[in-house]
């Protein structure tokens, strides 16, 4: 099964 | 000192209906631009972003950038006691551990108040780039809330696919499989009705219905949703809000491994 990405992952910290 | 009347208080009802139970505390951003929220959800897979914009309110005091962390849950409890006409105020000192919510009926003739304590939240706040979609469809809020209501009555997954035929809805459970096509369809009569598909190259993603269905508790602010879908990034849920504002939910995608 797919696994479920993070957001965290594709938006940085500001 | 933060005065914030809006007359339509209808509204922030609705957005707090619509994240109290995807979101548990955040921080209400509050500056000269306007009223702003930025929060995750507590397993860091879906981001809500809420803008009003400082012109849509009636009456806009905000003397100096204030950031004011509430439980959701309890804001939504409180929003919930005023009318369907009210207009609704929000108030808060600078330095202050409270927020007022004033609620007036239409004619003048009910006025309540109602103070909540303020929490001091740690959110992190993350960057959203501006992005180039590779496709943007805009449907009729309700007619997406159905598919995902329908879908996940077969499966836990959605698999959105934008290609020149149209947007794709799939999903597969134990009892079988659904596939719902909408094609694009500018010909209504009403425009609220309409579905437009821009698509720059074919994109095809998998979301967690159970997220859709959360962000879906905000249709009744818009009558047109907009889905925005690139490779390998998370969608855009988008509700406007009259010419005020919006409420963005971005889902991350689940990823083949």
């Amino acid at each position: 099964d797919p696994k479920q990405g993070n957001i965290m992952s594709f938006f940085k910290k500001v | 000192m933060l005065e914030l009347r809006l007359v339509q208080g209808s509204l922030l009802k609705k957005v707090m209906e619509s994240i109290k139970d995807l979101v548990n505390d955040a921080n209400f951003d509050c500056s000269a631009t306007g009223f702003s929220l930025q929060a995750m959800d507590s397993s860091h897979v879906a981001l809500v972003s809420l803008l009003l914009r400082s012109e849509g309110f009636e009456h806009y005091r905000c003397d100096r950038n204030l950031s004011m962390g509430m439980n959701l849950g309890n804001m939504a409890k409180m929003l919930k006691c005023a009318g369907n006409d009210d207009i609704v105020t929000i108030k808060a000192d600078d330095g202050g551990d409270c927020v007022t919510f004033m609620f007036e009926s239409p004619n003048q003739d009910k006025i309540a108040d109602f103070e909540m304590k303020l929490m001091d939240i740690d959110s992190e706040h993350l960057g959203i780039p501006e992005t180039e979609y590779e496709a943007i469809v805009r449907m009729p809020s309700s007619e997406f809330a159905r598919i995902c209501k329908d879908l996940s009555t077969i499966g836990d997954t959605v698999l959105i696919s934008v290609t020149k035929e149209g947007v794709r809805f799939s999903t597969k459970g134990d009892i079988g499989t659904a596939n719902i096509v909408c094609r694009q369809n500018t010909s209504v009569d009403k425009p609220e009705e309409a579905t437009i598909i821009e698509m720059e190259t074919p994109v095809s993603l998998t979301f967690a219905l159970r997220y859709m269905n959360s962000f879906t508790k905000a249709t009744p602010l818009a009558t047109q949703v907009t889905v925005s879908l690139s490779s390998e990034l998370p969608v855009v849920v988008e509700y406007k809000i009259g010419e005020m504002g919006y409420l963005r939910f971005y889902l991350a995608p689940k990823i083949e491994e």
